[in-house]
């Protein structure tokens, strides 16, 4: 579903470059979970981001669903991160002059048959939690409102960026099994960097970066 | 060292009021690491910032080093603050338009004795990130110099917010050894806000927050 075909990021800083990606190859197969593993500093956010073409590469090729992403202008792919791609920042990225219900609604309401706001926080256990800004929610609470902007979309591609870094083994679990079970019944194309080993282990397919490319790609017996 | 004589914080929220803290009581040994733990949402943060004296209790008493601080004015609370305690804070606080090492300055040069922000970047593992703006970071970086800013002062108290959770295992292993020192070598008491169960392990007391009070204290055979 995703190709990525020796893709560079460098990041001009003053008279240095910082070279985070290296020449990365590889592939997010279609209707699967991959995790994103590597140290902190790897490039893992970098790499997502280019994925979701919130970013564009330095250099290579970032392969959508058949198009290279490279190719499409700046509002093409703005439309086409609006209606294929859900994602869930490492530091939420919430609108903190609206409420939960309003983050959501925001990405929400401009895609046909999305999941009502109420619907969404219902998932990631926040019910009766609609009206409160993003102030007044804890770190946990705030992550799944990211979490249920996301999905509310029904996006073909859910991008995830530590989505249970703040979360509580048991309520982590809980987001978990909701998206294996987005994966499973509606076929969403997971992708999701994570810090912990038996998330990873969950994944169809692990990507391990490490010195900017891809340094090992392992994939589960279960397809 | 720091005591907590019936608690409780109430937030105000149009015509309900949320009861977040109901009567908690507890102490957190000098010199001693004691871990907080609890569902997200179950006022662990809040909790903190009581301890730290960034907030105050609705109602009850916060004692540290036997000064109530519900007795100090708000400019004595700062001064007790900015002399005696360091905060890592769940999202990092960092001033977006100062580079880390900037950011660790701010808070070390009002303090005598302070390290200086490169030996404390350089503990954290960030040598020669100094330069790098916040926005330049990656989300782990961005929490090691939230770190470093708050162990830059030497302060007695130590209180951090989840220390760990952008942290990949090994870089997380590095920053609790580091803690472990500043603890058992220069005697910083330090609390901690965990979902790790292997970081509360660590800790010398476990409180437990559960429907907004210590549903349970456990101390470690070490003390
Ligand atoms: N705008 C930028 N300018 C310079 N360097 C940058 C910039 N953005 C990121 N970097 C650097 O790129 C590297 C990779 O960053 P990235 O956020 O992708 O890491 P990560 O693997 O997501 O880390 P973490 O696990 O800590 O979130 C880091 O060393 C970071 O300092
Ligand atoms: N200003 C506020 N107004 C209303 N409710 C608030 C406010 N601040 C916090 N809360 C509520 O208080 C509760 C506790 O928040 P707190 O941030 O202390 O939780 P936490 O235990 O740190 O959670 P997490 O593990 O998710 O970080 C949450 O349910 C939150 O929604
Ligand atoms: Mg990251
Ligand atoms: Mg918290």
């Amino acid at each position: 579903f995703v190709r990525l075909e020796n893709v560079t990021r460098t990041f001009p800083m003053g008279e240095v470059d910082v070279r985070v990606l290296r020449g990365v190859t590889a592939s997010i197969p279609r209707g699967c979970v991959t995790a994103i593993v590597g140290e902190s500093g790897s490039g893992k956010t970098t790499l997502l981001n280019l994925i979701g073409g919130i970013d564009r590469p330095s250099d290579g090729r970032v392969i959508v669903g058949g198009t290279d992403l490279v190719k499409l202008s700046d509002r093409e792919l703005t439309f086409f991160r609006r209606n294929r791609v859900g994602f869930v920042f490492q530091l939420y990225n919430l609108i903190a002059t609206l409420t939960a219900r309003e983050n959501v609604m925001t990405a929400a309401e401009l895609v046909a048959d999305a999941a009502t706001p109420d619907e969404a926080l219902s998932l990631v256990g926040l019910d009766g939690f609609g009206d409160h800004f993003p102030g007044q929610l804890s770190g946990g609470q705030q992550q799944r409102v990211s979490i249920a902007r996301a999905i509310a979309k029904r996006p073909e591609l859910l991008l995830c960026d530590e989505p249970t870094g703040a979360l509580d083994r048991e309520t982590g679990v809980r987001i978990l099994a909701l998206l294996q079970t987005l994966n499973e019944r509606q076929g969403v194309t997971i992708v999701l960097i994570t810090h912990s080993r038996p998330i990873a282990a969950l994944a169809h397919r692990v990507l391990s970066l490490e010195d900017g490319i891809v340094r090992s790609v392992r994939d589960s017996k279960n397809p």
